[in-house]
């Protein structure tokens, strides 16, 4: 771990604004407008995050991990991964 | 493959379609030829036809838009969403929308419009995405050189309008499933401490630390490489890793393609030109020799003095008993050779010139 600087916050809060809006576009996760912070382990983040790494082929952690995140990173089609 | 919900589909499969504005990043000739090539591989695979037409409403109407266009999906800046098209429909049903906010280009740099355009009309034509990484309906850009369906998108795009009038039925290729009990291997190298398994256009990597197998294209490192490699090997001390196909090789560092390469087997390592391509290759880490497999027989490659040994080819059999003939692909890890024939995995020790072990080929992916 000391060979990568440590996620600063404002990286987490980054990561966890992308991981929100990623869910919104393409996992069918419904947008209350709360803060993210109070969604971040929230039952339908979870299990939409769920579904987004089972899609993918990811390890199935229902976490915002590295790997899940670097997928989300990635250029994509606009069209949702499962039915609106 | 998945079908759109709903199953939504053209009654009529006789369909138009118009570009109604182009993108200023390519010649307009190229943007036409694009879209066209994107239509020709989803009627090559089925009953459905397509038209161009140049004024009024067509079926699937294409545009280059940025940013908010009013259909309810902004678009977002460079980046991240590229395109997106509607189902089959009246309307807006069909339409394709491509983000004027990339850079779209004819060739392999970002974002190759061909690519895009043929996983968008999936969409128009009623498919959605597909888990399969090797199909074109996967939702995230991937670009291998070359653009074609594959099989899970025919099966897609079939089950929706029927098969091709064509007598011959089209097919694509298939992604590798690492726990097929049947897989086998083009070639095995390792790679900086990690081994890399390589199948038709796709490598796959297991580590410790990640339990699902990595699969995918393998120009997602070495765009300059063809498909379908013969044989690999890691020359560790030189930090080189060099891929073999027909008589030509190619020599990276990581990502980076060695200067002057390709280069020819015959005049390099001396390989007679009677052999016309290598089996396998592996390069013992502590002799610096290197071994070229060839049908039956082998040759020896010393790393150091960049010559052949004299005296090969010797007959495989004869040095490496059990391990018989044409060898796929083989490795080295912490000494011992991993030769692999077929689906089968046979652990070597060059020292004692014995077999230890035998395992199915996929065995390092924990199935």
């Amino acid at each position: 771990s000391h060979s990568f600087p440590a996620a600063t916050s404002e990286t987490q809060e980054q990561d966890e604004e992308m991981v929100q809006k990623y869910l919104e576009n393409y996992y069918n996760l419904k947008s209350d407008g709360k803060q993210i912070e109070r969604r971040r382990n929230s039952g339908p983040v979870v299990e939409k995050l769920k579904q987004m790494q089972e899609f993918f082929g990811l390890e199935v952690t229902g976490k915002p991990d590295a790997e899940t995140l670097n997928k989300m990173k990635e250029p994509r089609c606009g069209v949702p991964d499962v039915a609106q | 493959f998945v079908l759109t919900p709903g199953n939504p589909q053209w009654k009529d499969t006789n369909l138009t379609y118009r570009i109604e504005n182009y993108t200023p990043d390519l010649p307009r000739a190229d943007v036409d030829h694009a879209i066209e090539n994107a239509f020709q591989l989803w009627s090559n695979v089925s009953p459905l036809t397509f038209t161009k037409v140049f004024e009024g409403q067509a079926d699937i109407m294409i545009s280059f838009v940025r940013g908010d266009h009013h259909d309810n999906s902004p678009f977002d800046g460079p980046g991240g969403n590229l395109a997106h098209a509607f189902q089959p429909g009246p309307g807006i049903g069909g339409d394709a929308h491509f983000d004027e906010d990339e850079r779209w280009t004819n060739n392999y740099l970002e974002y190759n419009l061909y690519r895009v355009a043929a996983h968008e009309l999936g969409h128009s034509l009623g498919l959605s995405h597909s888990t399969d990484i090797g199909a074109l309906m996967y939702p995230n850009y991937i670009f291998s050189g070359d653009v074609q369906l594959s099989q899970d998108d025919i099966s897609g795009i079939q089950a929706i309008y029927g098969p091709s009038p064509n007598p011959i039925q089209p097919t694509g290729p298939q992604t590798p499933q690492t726990c097929d009990n049947k897989l086998t291997f083009d070639a095995v190298t390792t790679i900086r401490g990690e081994v890399m398994f390589f199948k038709d256009r796709f490598y796959m990597r297991a580590n410790s630390f990640y339990p699902e197998v990595e699969l995918n294209f393998i120009s997602v490192f070495w765009p300059h490489l063809p498909n379908g490699l013969q044989a690999a090997y890691e020359v560790v001390d030189r930090d080189e890793i060099r891929f073999f196909k027909g008589n030509k090789y190619w020599a990276f560092q990581g990502m980076k393609m060695l200067h002057g390469y390709p280069k020819n087997i015959h005049r390099s390592f001396g390989i007679p030109t009677t052999v016309k391509s290598i089996d396998a290759a592996v390069s013992d880490e502590n002799t610096g020799k290197t071994y070229f497999f060839v049908a039956k027989k082998y040759w020896r490659y010393d790393e150091y003095k960049q010559s052949m040994d004299a005296g090969y080819p010797k007959m495989i059999a004869d040095d490496f008993p059990g391990i018989g003939n044409k060898v796929d692909a083989v490795f080295q890890k912490d000494g011992f050779f991993y030769f692999f024939l077929g689906t089968r995995q046979y652990k070597f020790d060059p020292k004692t010139k014995r077999i230890l072990s035998l395992q199915k080929a996929n065995s390092w992916f924990k199935c």
